[in-house]
């Protein structure tokens, strides 16, 4: 699983 | 994750728990447009899908579920439940929607971060959230009764984008390297198209007068 930085928000 | 995030979030879920108690408990979606539902319905289910590709937190996919799930029963509930149906303003609510959706993805192929299939569907969320309230909006100013629930579900709902706004330049500060203009301008200008309306809401309230928006 990727994890982008800025798409931790709603 | 910061205070003003978490207070517009909560903001968030507050707008969509007022608009289901006004549908589900009355049985009425009078005041609401569907087409802003629709675009609603369709912001999340482009931006969350990566619910399938990254994890983020518990709290961050508990959230993107119920934004999901909340946005396609309101859709689902205003079509086709007969009771709310009938409290529909079909005739009020005549906003051409679907010409917001096309000028946003022709945005979103154009300008992004990354030419990646999610990524621009991400990019396309975020301009199309930006304008989704104005089918909303135009329908209040048609409306000339503006019930309570109405009324605090649009405030509910441009409190939040305010607060993210909040939550954007407390994590410029205080977090290195966050620039992301893609989602600062899109939100800004969402943000923007409230200001009219708050001023309405603002009035209505220190006057203690029941909110009407002049045509």
């Amino acid at each position: 699983l990727n994890k982008s930085y800025k798409k931790d928000e709603l | 994750m910061n205070i003003f995030r978490l207070a517009g979030d909560m903001t968030h879920l507050a707008s969509v728990l007022v608009l289901l108690l006004k549908i589900h408990t009355i049985k009425s979606c009078a005041g609401v447009s569907l087409k802003t539902q629709e675009l609603y319905a369709i912001v999340f289910a482009t931006r969350y899908l990566d619910i399938f590709t990254s994890f983020y937190s518990i709290y961050n996919t508990l959230m993107k579920l119920v934004f999901l799930g909340s946005s396609f029963s309101i859709v689902l509930y205003m079509k086709y439940h007969k009771t709310v149906h009938r409290s529909y303003d079909r005739e009020q609510d005549t906003f051409r929607h679907w010409f917001l959706v096309l000028p946003c993805l022709l945005l979103a192929l154009l300008i992004h971060e990354k030419f990646t299939f999610l990524e621009v569907l991400w990019t396309f969320s975020l301009y199309l959230e930006a304008v989704a309230i104005l089918p909303q909006l135009v329908l209040l100013q048609r409306t000339r009764n503006i019930d309570n629930l109405t009324g605090q579900y649009v405030f509910l709902l441009g409190g939040y984008r305010g607060l993210y706004i909040l939550n954007w330049i407390y994590r410029y500060f205080t977090e290195p390297h966050f620039v992301h203009w893609i989602t600062w301008i899109s939100g800004l200008v969402q943000t923007l198209l409230y200001a009219d309306f708050f001023f309405y809401y603002s009035q209505s309230w220190k006057n203690n007068k029941k909110l009407q928006l002049p045509a």
